[in-house]
């Protein structure tokens, strides 16, 4: 179970020092944080099925969902969002570009195929 | 029909009827499989449905349905995109492909998908990033492009050799799939040469080509394999992990086998 590697990547990316606070509702940049928590604990429900702290994580979660006014379908990032670049819808919707301002440009993303054909 | 799962797994599976091929938050793809010869339980696909779910603030949710008779270069609504920035589009694949090809484009995911019509049927084919994928998602394993096939639902070669004791009758109902002209019988030889000249290289699809040029005796599959493995080169996978010839890594191991047997 690494739903602490979860909370520490939120933490991260909601820190004062990301630009980013969680009392800044409605903000764009704060959802995408979110959804990439939810995302990650999710990742983690079958690992995590008797950890305290998911479950606390996986309510919490939902919490802030509601708080903030938060979609839970729209994009997500693993990393940093800087709050004074922030990014176009037009750039938000491209995958591509997000994996770019993730800051994980360097590291290949990974593609999987998969196809249906004959009888 | 035969399938490729995101693992780069290979089978060759019945599921008749609807079945999920993916399903997450981003998208769910289900498709209709229609049995093709008497006395076999080989289906093959003619209806595609796959639905793009709403993403914020790129895309409203579309449907897009592809049927035998019917492979639409537009969405369900009429439109042909999503999306203010175009995030989601579909386009008509030309060039010196085999068969119809339409090719959406869903770039907030960085997905793309291909869909033809190859003689009565449909082929798909996708390319997703692997972290938009959950492998570990537990919705009753019913998603056959992340998990495969079910196991009962795959064609193997000792099913294959007991069914072919009997002949093959080419089906005439309208409950077996659209009505075809009847085919010529293949010997393995003969299915063997004809799929050479269509793939050349001795791999996955050229074995599926061989099976079902053997099953249905309808020439037009060798062009559903071809297009099979244009679209992998269309649309690679990060490692593309091609199988070296004679050398086949499939889960049911060993289809030129059973071909032969089949025949």
């Amino acid at each position: 179970c690494r739903i602490q590697r979860c909370n520490a990547e939120y933490v991260a990316s909601t820190s004062p020092s990301s630009g980013l606070q969680e009392d800044a509702a409605l903000d764009v940049d704060y959802c995408i944080a979110l959804r990439a928590y939810a995302l990650c604990t999710r990742r983690q429900a079958r690992s995590c099925r008797g950890d305290l702290v998911y479950h606390s994580a996986v309510f919490r979660i939902k919490e802030l969902f509601s708080q903030h006014n938060c979609s839970s379908d729209g994009p997500t990032s693993s990393a940093k969002v800087p709050s004074t670049s922030r990014p176009a819808v037009s750039e938000l919707c491209d995958y591509e570009n997000r994996v770019l301002m993730s800051g994980s440009a360097g590291q290949q993303k990974k593609y999987a195929h998969c196809g249906l054909f004959g009888d | 029909p035969h399938l490729r799962t995101f693992r780069d797994e290979f089978q060759t599976c019945k599921v008749e009827g609807a079945w999920p091929l993916i399903d997450n938050r981003f998208l769910s793809v289900q498709v209709t499989n229609v049995p093709v010869v008497l006395g076999s339980s080989a289906t093959a696909t003619s209806k595609i449905t796959v639905i793009f779910k709403s993403y914020h603030g790129c895309t409203d949710q579309k449907v897009y349905q592809a049927t035998t008779d019917d492979l639409p270069l537009a969405f369900q609504d009429g439109t042909r995109s999503g999306g203010e920035s175009g995030s989601l589009t579909i386009v008509e694949r030309g060039g010196s492909g085999v068969g119809r090809q339409v090719k959406i484009q869903a770039r907030y995911i960085g997905t793309s998908i291909i869909v033809r019509r190859v003689g009565s049927y449909l082929t798909f084919a996708i390319r997703m990033p692997e972290d938009t994928l959950d492998f570990s998602e537990d919705n009753g394993g019913l998603q056959l492009c992340l998990h495969g096939c079910p196991r009962n639902e795959l064609i193997k070669e000792h099913t294959l050799g007991r069914q072919s004791q009997q002949p093959r009758v080419q089906g005439t109902s309208t409950e077996l799939g659209p009505l075809r002209p009847p085919h010529q019988v293949y010997t393995v030889e003969r299915a063997t040469a004809k799929c050479r000249e269509t793939l050349q290289v001795e791999d996955v699809y050229f074995q599926s080509c061989v099976f079902d040029l053997l099953t249905t005796g309808d020439p037009e599959f060798s062009m559903a394999a071809y297009g099979a493995l244009e679209d992998l080169k269309a649309l690679p996978p990060s490692k593309l992990k091609q199988n070296s010839p004679r050398t086949p890594r499939l889960s049911n191991r060993g289809v030129s086998h059973a071909a032969a047997a089949a025949a």
